[in-house]
């Protein structure tokens, strides 16, 4: 919040748009605005109302360097926009910074992302330091559609000015806490030297000489890519990561996704009635590629590119001990690391048990 | 430049300049006025550390390469609340 926890002591807003960017057409500027009020009133009881004259309590516009309020903006990138907290005159006004490239998409800034982190800020909510909520401060690319507000920015709006009647996604999105007691995981991978580790929205990133995880939302690196993963693995000879979710994969180089994904999962050699695969890792020693799916796994020959005969087998009878099902599963140094919700089996390639059981958080040396 | 960093070779001075934009915008950063200095008092150690703690990085008071970094990612500016009461 802002000091004094200023807020509008009214529930029914109004706001003006007084000019517009030449980036995007009249109809996709006001799409954009009023979506992004609607992320608000969702959660709340206010009511906001668009009019074209005179002083509306949040008046927006677009304008480059100083444009009248002494907060000059930067010319590209670096400042994207601001606004002032709810109050007289300026209270309350948004302003975006028309020098840079605003889109409906993840070309430019998303303008509706943006006007809806400033209209936070018009109804008194300040930066939050969680790296998944709308407020804070850094601009991610999170989507273009089904946008979620994420619980930390339903938390404080609500602490602001209590809950609507009428939100019609209750569920809203909690950032990950990588030292939680219970956490599971949805899929692991390394990509070229780094481990990569998915959770919902996000990835952490654990990179041998870092200290701490650095945790991403995974459509600020892959806007293409959906959330909640199933499976994910590196072919290191190829540089490429695959990632499973429902019957579809892709492959990634680096930043791009390769031509040609997303594909079908039974363009492996998958049934063609099989919805999801729920773990997958690639032993380098053999150049075999194991899935895990249910009770089940298999085990396809990158090299020549088919699923292996006599697959599929059952998790218990290769893989005693762990459980009959995985969430995520990575290999490092001969040993196959098998997560099953708050638990982490670690089994020798070479012994063929299971050598260690650990805690999932334990990957973060929580 | 005021920033305390002691082996800054990595940072030009447009760097440093930048470093010192980006806490005046975003951390309140005051200029001190010509002539009259502080003793003891390094403001622009304090806004970094309230920068890098803000974050979630290693609070150190000294532009590093990680701090730099995220000063360099597009943001928001949300007005100074003191300043504009």
């Amino acid at each position: 919040f802002f000091p004094r926890k200023l807020k509008w002591s009214k529930n029914n807003l109004t706001y003006r748009i007084v000019n517009y960017t030449r980036d995007l057409t009249r109809a996709e500027v006001d799409r954009a605005f009023k979506k992004a009020f609607k992320v608000w009133s969702e959660v709340t009881p206010l009511n906001f109302t668009r009019i074209r004259s005179g002083t509306a309590d949040i008046m927006i516009s677009f304008g480059t360097k100083e444009h009248g309020d002494f907060y000059p903006f930067d010319g590209p990138s670096g400042l994207l926009a601001h606004a002032f907290p709810p109050g007289p005159n300026y209270g309350g006004d948004a302003h975006f910074d028309d020098d840079e490239t605003w889109s409906t998409d993840s070309r430019g800034y998303n303008l509706f992302l943006v006007a809806a982190h400033e209209f936070g800020h018009s109804l008194g909510l300040e930066h939050s330091r969680d790296s998944g909520a709308l407020m804070f401060p850094i601009y991610t690319y999170t989507g273009n559609t089904g946008f979620l507000l994420p619980d930390d920015d339903v938390q404080g709006i609500q602490a602001l000015y209590g809950a609507g009647d009428r939100d019609p996604n209750p569920e809203h999105p909690k950032t990950p806490e990588k030292c939680d007691e219970n956490l599971s995981l949805d899929a692991i991978t390394e990509l070229r030297g780094e481990m990569m580790i998915f959770k919902d929205r996000f990835f952490w990133r654990l990179h041998p000489q870092m200290v701490d995880a650095e945790l991403v939302l995974i459509k600020s690196f892959w806007p293409e890519l959906p959330n909640k993963i199933d499976a994910a693995y590196e072919n290191p000879m190829k540089d490429h990561v695959f990632i499973f979710r429902g019957r579809k994969f892709w492959a990634l180089n680096g930043y791009d996704i390769v031509e040609g994904y997303p594909k079908k999962i039974y363009e492996l050699g998958f049934p063609r009635e099989m919805k999801t695969i729920d773990g997958a890792v690639h032993i380098k020693d053999t150049g075999k590629t194991l899935f895990f799916t249910g009770d089940k796994y298999w085990s396809y020959d990158e090299e020549n590119q088919v699923m292996e005969k006599g697959y599929p087998k059952l998790i218990e009878e290769e893989f005693p001990g762990i459980g009959n099902r995985v969430d995520a599963v990575y290999q490092k140094n001969g040993y196959i690391y098998f997560f099953n919700g708050p638990l982490q089996f670690q089994y020798s390639i070479w012994s063929k048990r299971i050598v260690r059981v650990l805690k999932t958080n334990s990957m973060f040396w929580c | 430049l005021p920033i305390p960093h002691e082996d800054s070779d990595e940072f030009t001075t447009e760097d440093l300049q930048f470093a010192e934009r980006y806490l005046k915008t975003h951390y309140n950063l005051r200029s001190n006025p010509a002539g009259i200095r502080k003793k003891n008092a390094n403001s622009v150690a304090a806004k970094l550390r309230e920068m890098q703690s803000f974050f979630g990085l290693e609070v150190t008071g000294i532009l590093d390469e990680e701090t730099y970094e995220l000063m360099q990612q597009p943001r928001c500016g949300v007005p100074d609340v003191g300043e504009y009461n």
